[in-house]
């Protein structure tokens, strides 16, 4: 997180504020609920108390205006700029402008009134923006579900204001997993045309071989309908698919566009009702099969055929000695498995079905 | 003899401009001669500070993944000081 210069804040609990306008994409009661929800999440964390003014000035004025509004710092029409907020202090300090040329909606359909609200209050609060991309200071648009804090944003604000003596249950989304964490263990690992991407909690790391630096985003700034977090992935560059799993259910990619008709049920593979997550996957080039790894057993399914080869589920263990019995993720590369356990990574000959190296999980990410 | 300088593509030069506002507005770049005209250094260091907040590779250079960040909708609060 990161504050304003001088960390400026309010020198009072009691912030008052006045919506001054409203936009026409929304009802007024609309936005009033946005707003009002949007200074409740900081509210629960701290102990500011917020006051709404009917007329005459507040310590923050909300306002809804499009190119330039009065500050001298113009908006840009749709999309780009989507609002903004001054830090606390005397005048325009504190004030919140939303740009009118946005459309503004109470879903994900387009910019979320709440979201942006709650990020530019967090200005108007005195947080400045923060680099975790799982952070609601994070400066990119993103539309999320469920509690928009992150633990970084609460320490944040809490570093300015202190916390809520009667503290509500909340719970703050972690912080984005750093890659070079030595206990750092994947949910899944995929290649897509070239590229490797790897999943761990709500975000994935690209991995491009002419990148030096793994690029870490949120899955859902490019997979909306994407689940936040994904239990197993893989590439069949035949179809040129990729196949995302979380849960019983599973999506399909074709590049980086989900494909239509999905999500589908695993068990359209052929996995038994009882199984209820796929834990990794990995398509073997050379054969043509797709293992899928749950609990100790993994299946192996024939992608030309559409079905599960008659001898599955088969023992880990007994087919891939000095392997660990369970799999978090996995990847084929020239005839080699990559098999990743918790932080430990194994580099597996397929046809001599042993472990040529034992290397740390995220020495894929140049750890 | 010929020249080799060949004068930038349109597509080129609007990522400039784009990259020289967005720098501008949230890096503090500073405008006018001192900005991508006059001092490529300026440029460049503003594009790597860029590029380190957002935890992209830091090349200094207008590659593909730091242009698409320019270009995503976001707060018009400078990402850095005052």
């Amino acid at each position: 997180y990161n504050h304003f210069p001088r960390h400026l804040k309010w020198q009072n609990n009691n912030v008052t504020f006045r919506i001054v306008n409203y936009t026409p994409d929304l009802k007024k009661s609309d936005v009033d609920r946005a707003i009002r929800n949007a200074l409740n999440i900081w509210s629960d964390v701290t102990p500011l108390v917020f006051k709404k003014l009917h007329q005459g000035n507040a310590d923050i004025m909300i306002s809804f205006g499009s190119q330039e509004h009065g500050d001298y710092n113009p908006f840009d029409g749709p999309d780009g700029l989507l609002a903004h907020a001054y830090p606390p202090g005397q005048g325009m300090g504190g004030d919140t402008h939303f740009d009118e040329d946005e459309h503004w909606t109470k879903d994900s359909s387009a910019y979320n009134l709440f979201i942006v609200a709650a990020h530019e209050l967090g200005h108007a609060l005195g947080m400045s923006h923060s680099a975790d991309a799982g952070a609601l200071m994070y400066p990119v648009y993103s539309y999320s579900t469920g509690y928009l804090l992150s633990e970084d944003d609460i320490e944040g604000i809490q570093a300015l204001y202190g916390p809520n003596p009667n503290p509500r249950k909340v719970k703050p989304k972690p912080d984005a997993p750093n890659k070079c964490n030595p206990m750092l263990s994947f949910d899944a690992a995929t290649e897509l045309r070239g590229e490797t991407i790897i999943f761990k909690d709500r975000f994935y790391w690209r991995l491009h071989p002419q990148m030096v630096e793994p690029e870490q985003t949120l899955i859902k700034s490019t997979w909306p309908s994407l689940p936040n977090k994904v239990d197993a992935a893989y590439e069949n560059p035949e179809k040129d698919l990729v196949i995302i799993f979380s849960g019983i259910r599973m999506w399909a990619l074709n590049g980086y566009s989900l494909v239509d008709g999905y999500p589908k049920y695993i068990h359209k593979l052929g996995l038994p009702k009882t199984v209820r997550k796929v834990d990794a996957a990995v398509h073997i080039g050379d054969t043509g099969k797709t293992l899928l790894f749950t609990e100790e057993e993994y299946w192996s399914y024939d992608e030309a055929t559409g079905k599960m080869d008659s001898d599955s589920p088969r023992s880990i263990e007994q087919d891939f000695p000095g392997m660990d019995d369970e799999v978090d993720a996995a990847v084929f590369h020239y005839g080699h498995l990559y098999f990743f356990h918790e932080h430990v990574q194994y580099e597996y000959s397929y046809t001599s079905r042993k472990v040529m190296r034992i290397l740390r999980t995220n020495s894929i990410l140049n750890c | 003899a010929p020249s080799s300088a060949l004068p930038l593509s349109p597509r080129d030069r609007d990522d400039r401009l784009l990259a020289e506002k967005y720098l501008r507005r949230f890096y503090g770049l500073p405008a006018g001669l001192q900005g991508r005209q006059g001092s490529p250094v300026a440029f460049r260091t503003q594009v790597e500070k860029m590029q380190r907040f957002f935890k992209l590779e830091v090349t200094g250079n207008l590659d593909c993944n730091t242009l698409e960040v320019m270009k995503m909708p976001r707060c018009g609060v400078p990402d850095v000081g005052e």
